[in-house]
């Protein structure tokens, strides 16, 4: 867990963000 | 036992004791994801941020997001009275916040918020000062720091500008000296890698937890 903004996922919200294509992440 | 994530980017930070760890986490990250969307999209808008290598941009915004949203949402923390309002619209009071494990970094939140509300700027002056946030070369994992540090300067120069304009006084030929409030509020950028860190932390912790 060195990488707390992994962790939260952040990552990949940003990417889809940068990218236009930000869905709603399934529950 | 309960299970509370209390931060101000949390709809619900008393969660559901039915949920496992794992459907809170989540519940969390879909609490603060428009939030981050909304910082990937002004980081779109700042001249010259699209121009960086997509590695870059993701690295700037991972690492700055929660600066970003701090400088954003500072007006959250209410000095004066000693609360904090969460996106949700709950207000919580500073003996709640304790109780809920925000100490810590409570005071350090509060001091950052009433500093840089007593510089009083304007929309334009947060907006640029929020760019020079985002993008800020020495974050780790930068490849192309040159580029970066270009923008940043850029930047930088534009916020100077911008803030001695509407600080000297009209008639003040000191075009070279730099006017207090640009001084305090590029001091504010160690204040929030500071506060960067500490939530860093706290989310350690929560994950180890």
């Amino acid at each position: 867990f060195s990488d707390p903004a992994s962790n939260l996922g952040l990552e990949d919200i940003i990417r889809k963000a940068l990218m236009g294509n930000l869905e709603e992440r399934p529950e | 036992s309960d299970i509370m994530l209390a931060c101000p980017m949390n709809m619900q930070p008393h969660a559901d004791p039915s949920k496992s760890p794992q459907e809170i986490w989540e519940d969390f990250s879909l609490s603060f994801t428009p939030a981050v969307k909304e910082v990937v999209e002004f980081a779109k808008h700042i001249p010259g941020f699209s121009s960086l290598t997509q590695n870059d941009q993701v690295t700037l915004l991972k690492a700055g997001t929660f600066e970003v949203l701090m400088v954003r949402f500072s007006s959250l923390f209410n000095v004066k009275e000693q609360t904090v309002t969460f996106i949700s619209g709950a207000t919580y009071s500073l003996e709640e916040l304790r109780a809920m494990g925000m100490s810590e970094m409570l005071g350090a939140m509060f001091d950052f918020s009433h500093k840089l509300a007593t510089l009083e700027l304007s929309s334009e002056e947060l907006g640029l000062f929020t760019a020079v946030v985002l993008v800020s070369a020495d974050r780790s994992g930068i490849e192309s720091v040159l580029s970066v540090e270009q923008l940043q300067e850029n930047l930088i120069r534009a916020l100077r500008s911008l803030v001695n304009k509407s600080t000297v006084a009209p008639g003040n030929n000191h075009h070279n000296m730099d006017s207090p409030r640009f001084t305090k509020l590029l001091l504010k950028l160690p204040d929030l890698r500071t506060l960067n860190n500490m939530h860093s932390e706290k989310l350690l912790s929560f994950r180890i937890d």
